[in-house]
């Protein structure tokens, strides 16, 4: 796309050149229109995101590498069509009954029922030093449960075949927005960055969701303006394995409710 | 060895046949795809197809392609079609007649609703084997997420969150109780 884009003279170290803000973090965006970046066909970004701040999910048109630089928290991809493996069903109604609202789940056992209280896919512990690929279309979440920032690098291959736009980063929100637009593209009149749903028509969403119009337009989050890194404000109470060390919760529970018992 | 390997290889596969269809809801119609795990030779030209035939007021659940671009042509019927783009906006929103045809990049959502008896169409996809992920039903990108990810990224409630997330039992097909409202495009 760019004639002689490797014609390199001169090397320089390279600074964020865009930040985008918001509620409980920021993105920072380097310009991969800089020589040296073009050349080698990729595109650069550094996530900050603060204790209690969620970054929502998006997913890209680019395969991404990332490395935790700093903190911890925790991270859900949803892979198209994988199963929800994450679940959460410690009460059982013996007489059946709903389990989610005016529908039927899978669960149902001999003679009795489970509830779940929610599932869904994977979640995963990160921390300092982990790497993670993603490949393009994946949604992916972070939630940063430290004390101190969670700081996220990534690399996305624009020059790879598995970007079939231009050689631009695009990511595609799920939920939430960017106030500022995509403010890396040249040649594109900004504006707002919205989410998926904002696009569609609220009865479409309302008929392919079965939800009421009301909260399709809520999906919509058209009066939002908290950026696509929010606070969550109270516990952030997803399923998630115990780190190695940790026992379950519902095993402390458990024993703290029957004391110690030997076998 | 070209005899045994190349020149042998097969390259030919129908779609029209109902009876191999991958999604198919005898009340709504059906859908088969053809990549390369069904068709090899399409791995060395990195394209793949769909073929899909809906009936009147079918809705194929909104999506997008994870790793392609595919151009949708119409081989017969009519339907309402709304694509939105990476910016959240509509970038199409109408009605899709026999002989067209429309380009859907990477990423870009889809939602297509059969306004005719009959809505067929063929989508070529720039991937050998393409994927795609929906924003509606039991294997959708909602599913897949915690509620607590919906309550905080939707602010809407835990009992709305269900609903958003467990409502819709399918997967690709479903009714749609009458076409929308035909607005402008919001570029």
């Amino acid at each position: 796309q760019f004639p002689n884009e490797c014609q390199l003279d001169q090397l320089n170290a390279l600074e964020p050149s865009h930040v985008l803000k918001s509620e409980a973090g920021r993105i920072e965006v380097w310009d991969h229109h800089a020589p040296q970046l073009r050349c080698s066909g990729v595109s650069f970004a550094r996530y900050i995101i603060e204790s209690k701040g969620l970054y929502l999910p998006s997913f890209f048109n680019t395969a991404k590498l990332s490395f935790v630089a700093k903190g911890r928290g925790l991270m859900g991809k949803v892979i198209p069509g994988c199963a929800e493996t994450f679940q959460d069903s410690s009460e059982f109604q013996p007489r059946g009954g709903e389990q989610f609202e005016g529908q039927g789940e899978e669960g149902q056992g001999q003679g009795e029922r489970q509830r779940f209280r929610d599932m869904h896919q994977k979640v995963e512990h990160i921390r300092s030093g982990d790497t993670i690929a993603t490949t393009p279309g994946v949604a992916q979440w972070f939630y940063n449960d430290g004390q101190q920032p969670l700081v996220i690098v990534s690399v996305f291959d624009l020059a790879s075949h598995q970007n079939q736009l231009d050689r631009n980063p695009r990511p595609f929100y799920l939920a939430g927005n960017n106030p500022q637009g995509q403010v890396w593209l040249q040649g594109r009149e900004q504006q707002p960055q919205k989410n998926i749903f904002n696009g569609f028509g609220p009865e479409v969403i309302a008929q392919a969701l079965k939800i009421d119009l009301k909260t399709a337009q809520q999906l919509q989050n058209q009066e939002d303006n908290r950026g696509n890194i929010v606070r969550v404000e109270g516990p952030f109470g997803v399923i998630r394995p115990p780190l190695r060390g940790q026992r379950p919760q519902e095993e402390e529970k458990e024993e703290g409710r029957h004391g110690r018992h030997g076998n | 060895g070209l005899e045994e390997t190349i020149c042998s290889a097969r390259s030919t596969d129908n779609l029209d046949d109902p009876s191999r269809a991958d999604v198919y809801k005898p009340q709504l119609g059906y859908i088969s795809t053809l990549n390369s795990y069904d068709l090899p030779i399409l791995r060395f030209i990195r394209l793949s197809a769909l073929r899909g035939s809906i009936r009147q007021n079918a809705m194929v659940l909104p999506q997008w392609n994870a790793n392609a671009n595919a151009i949708l042509y119409v081989t017969d019927g009519e339907a309402q079609i709304q694509i939105v783009n990476d910016n959240g906006n509509r970038v199409f929103d109408g009605q899709v007649t026999q002989g067209q045809l429309i380009a859907i990049p990477q990423g870009f959502s889809v939602v297509k609703r059969a306004t005719s008896n009959r809505f067929q169409w063929v989508e070529f996809k720039t991937n050998a084997n393409a994927q795609i992920n929906t924003l509606a039903g039991r294997t959708s990108v909602l599913r897949g997420l915690p509620l607590e990810v919906i309550t905080n990224g939707f602010q809407i409630s835990p009992k709305e969150a269900r609903r958003v997330k467990f409502n819709t039992l399918e997967t690709t097909l479903t009714h749609s109780s009458g076409p929308a409202s035909y607005e402008r495009p919001r570029v």
